[in-house]
């Protein structure tokens, strides 16, 4: 599981 | 990118021609909440201000940013400017405090990182999640809809739906990547439509006006 924010979502 | 996001971000991108239409083709802000569309002004600027810190990710990423933070500026002229005399603040009675307040607690406590830009983008999906009650607010206070108004919900509803499923590709198809806020508040956001699309499905796909039951 990697938990984080994808940078490319708007 | 996949499919999912892609037609959801057209849907966003459309629900803003749609709300862009209503306001200039009946030269009215009637039915519009000003209050959920300054959220969204408040949402694009806290969320996108990684436009200035270098991050680059596409031109299609940079670009939609951009005209998201643009077109909601744009709107707030025209409710707040041009076509003022047809808001009516009477009826947009949410208190944005109900709003601003919890989210920007959740913000403090639940971001990926306790920086600056980090809780300004955990508040801005928070935000988001909740930004369209003082519209909801309003609908209900109202009781009825101009169908394009209803057209616009959709659009947006519609984008907030089809995160979910991107979401669930993107667990599977990138080793179990999860973004545990996101996915949260993006449950909360489309759950909030539910009642709007019983309406919209029984009511105005069938030809009939918005109306909700008194």
């Amino acid at each position: 599981l990697v938990s984080g924010k994808p940078k490319d979502e708007l | 990118m996949n499919l999912f996001r892609l037609v959801a971000d057209l849907s966003h991108l459309a629900s803003i021609f749609i709300l862009l239409h209503k306001i200039q083709t009946t030269r009215s802000c009637r039915g519009i909440s000003i209050k959920t569309q300054l959220l969204y002004v408040l949402v694009f600027v806290t969320r996108y201000l990684d436009l200035f810190t270098g991050d680059f990710v596409s031109i299609y990423n940079s670009v939609m940013k951009l005209f998201f933070i643009g077109s909601s500026c744009y709107i707030i002229y025209l409710m707040r400017i041009k076509y003022k005399p047809t808001n009516d603040p009477s009826i947009d009675t949410f208190r944005l405090e109900y709003i601003l307040g919890p989210t920007a607690v959740l913000a403090l406590i639940f971001n990926y990182k306790f920086t600056f830009l980090e809780v300004l983008w955990a508040f801005s999906i928070y935000l988001e999640a909740v930004a369209i009650l003082p519209q909801l607010f309003m609908l209900q206070r109202t009781g009825e809809a101009e169908t394009i108004t209803t057209h616009y919900l959709a659009a947006l509803g519609i984008y907030r739906g089809l995160y979910i499923p991107n979401w669930i590709y993107r667990y599977f198809t990138e080793g179990g990547a999860i973004d545990p806020i996101a996915v949260v508040a993006g449950i909360v956001q489309t759950a909030l439509y539910v009642d709007f699309f019983y309406v919209y499905f029984t009511k105005v796909l069938q030809g009939q006006k918005f109306e909700l039951p008194a």
